[in-house]
């Protein structure tokens, strides 16, 4: 529900390719909505956005940014 | 910053593979160039290229395919560019990106180029948006330089860089051909074909083990060299023997009178020991995956070994030639292969035997066309249904099932190898399915 349907994949594929979710691994795919907020937290700090724990424009915009395809160490439970 | 790594030496070579369309090469390449000398100038590193072989640092382009990279880019926009970490070297660009220099327009190469160095000398991603290291392109700055964040990670990994190391490249004024010392272990030539040991590790890989390094060898190429303590701590270089036995999971190692013992790359406890009922200074050593036995060899005898039975070698070392038929003495390596054919390499050639245990019509072979991936001197004719170069990930069902033809029946029979040639357990000819 933090995501409407439009963004949960794009933003989850991008929330896991880069580290700031980490994929269970033995659980099911489908991540739990606090865990979702607080990775989207951890990307809006590290890309000084306003922190919601929402997927709102600027952060969608911030995820279109061209970029390096190596992860992100700035959620430290993942990183970890 | 974040460290991922570092070099043990900060004399690098690296070599530029391909250059992107969308720039003129000479521009191209003054923007690598460049891209070094960023970290050049801040922490006591050099960077010499080099036209051709093996280097430290490999820069390259592709796009959605890669025979050589098992990540595809995503075509513009998005995903940039991408690195290993150290000691692997490899630094990759989208060849799909508008590629630019001295415009604010596409993408500046200078500056992906030395974040991405960045990634290959060990430096991870800053928290700080204007860094270099920072995750996500900022865009075009005409005076780019190193922000402290990024100029302080590198100097956590390599130190800063001491005014006399500045004078002397002053002096030298060749950015980026400075000398370079040698190793204190010349780094092997996989092109030279001569090898310490071969061995068909742990998950299928095949290892090749030259002087102090080992580096694997797949069907699309070779893996960057390692330094053998760098995989298996504790290990020295220079091998006389390796093998893999996928029955107890062990790995041994065999050099002079010591046996090291590691489960992938852990060391076993108690290990190594001495070598007392075989000779030292063994020559190679195999894994027969259809007695499930270990074969040790040394000049023109062998020794068979069960891990798992109390050792009696009273009857050893049997002449090689009486079981492995046609193979040269004193083999540098030898391996049981995915391919269930038996491999032995000597000097720069090597044997395919058999599953009569016999070195099949044809050979020996140039073990560095065949097995390293080297050009060769001369067009070879592709081995008549033989090598296929060993397939890129795991077991290549294709390959099994062109080359093996095995029937269960066959690997079910449980060959006691002890009895000589002749012996009709030795003489399974293949059934027509087999």
């Amino acid at each position: 529900w933090a995501l409407g349907p439009a963004g949960k994949e794009t933003a989850v594929d991008y929330l896991l390719q880069y580290g700031y979710l980490q994929k269970p691994l033995e659980g099911p795919d489908d991540f739990r909505a606090e865990d979702i907020m607080e990775a989207l937290r951890t990307f809006q700090e590290a890309s000084e956005l306003p922190v919601s724990g929402q997927l709102d424009d600027a952060t969608r915009a911030r995820m279109r940014q061209p970029r390096c395809g190596l992860e992100d160490p700035f959620n430290q439970k993942t990183l970890k | 910053y974040l460290l991922l790594g570092r070099w043990r030496k900060k004399h690098l070579t690296f070599r530029i593979l391909n250059l992107p369309s969308t720039l003129p090469p000479h521009t191209a390449r003054a923007a690598l160039l460049q891209a070094f000398r960023y970290w050049s100038n801040v922490a006591p590193l050099t960077f010499r290229e080099v036209q051709a072989g093996w280097a430290d640092i490999r820069l390259s382009f592709h796009g959605r395919q890669s025979p050589y990279c098992s990540k595809p880019f995503d075509g513009p926009g998005r995903v940039l560019a991408h690195a290993d970490i150290p000691e692997l070297g490899s630094v990759h660009f989208d060849e799909d990106e508008l590629w630019t220099e001295g415009t604010s327009g596409g993408v500046n190469l200078r500056i992906i180029a030395a974040h991405e160095l960045g990634h290959a000398l060990g430096l991870g991603h800053s928290r700080y948006t204007q860094a270099l290291m920072a995750p996500v392109y900022a865009g075009y700055r005409a005076h780019f330089k190193l922000h402290p964040d990024d100029v302080a990670g590198i100097q956590a990994l390599y130190g800063k860089k001491s005014p006399e190391i500045e004078d002397e490249e002053e002096e030298m004024e060749l950015p980026s051909v400075p000398h370079v010392p040698t190793e204190p272990s010349p780094m092997p030539d996989p092109c030279s074909g001569e090898l310490d040991a071969m061995m068909l590790g742990p998950r299928g890989k095949t290892y090749a083990f030259k002087g102090n390094y080992v580096w694997t060898v797949t069907h699309s190429g070779l893996g960057p060299l390692f330094q053998v303590s760098a995989l298996w701590e504790g290990l020295p270089g220079n091998l006389d023997a390796a093998v893999y036995s996928p029955r107890t999971q062990w790995i041994h190692f065999f050099k002079g009178d010591k046996v090291w013992r590691y489960i992938n790359f852990k060391m076993s406890p108690g290990f190594p020991k001495k070598l007392n009922r075989v000779e030292p200074n063994l020559d190679a050593a195999l894994y027969w995956p259809f007695n499930q036995k270990v074969f040790l060899f040394k000049g023109s005898g062998y020794w068979q070994w069960d891990e798992l039975a109390p050792v009696n070698f009273s009857h050893y070392p049997k002449p090689i030639k009486g079981l492995f038929t046609g193979v040269p003495t004193q083999p540098s390596a030898a391996m049981s292969w995915r391919d269930g054919h038996v491999y032995f390499f000597k000097d720069k050639q090597y044997w395919r035997l058999n599953r009569q245990l016999r070195v099949e019509k044809g050979y020996p072979r140039d073990t560095a066309q065949n097995w390293m991936h080297c050009h060769p001197q001369t067009t070879d004719p592709a081995p008549s249904g033989g090598d296929a170069p060993p397939s890129a990930t795991g077991t290549d069902h294709s390959a099994i099932g062109t080359t093996l033809d095995t029937t269960s029946t066959a690997i079910d029979t449980t060959l006691n190898i002890d009895h000589l040639p002749g012996d009709p357990i030795l003489d399974i000819t293949p059934s027509a399915t087999g």
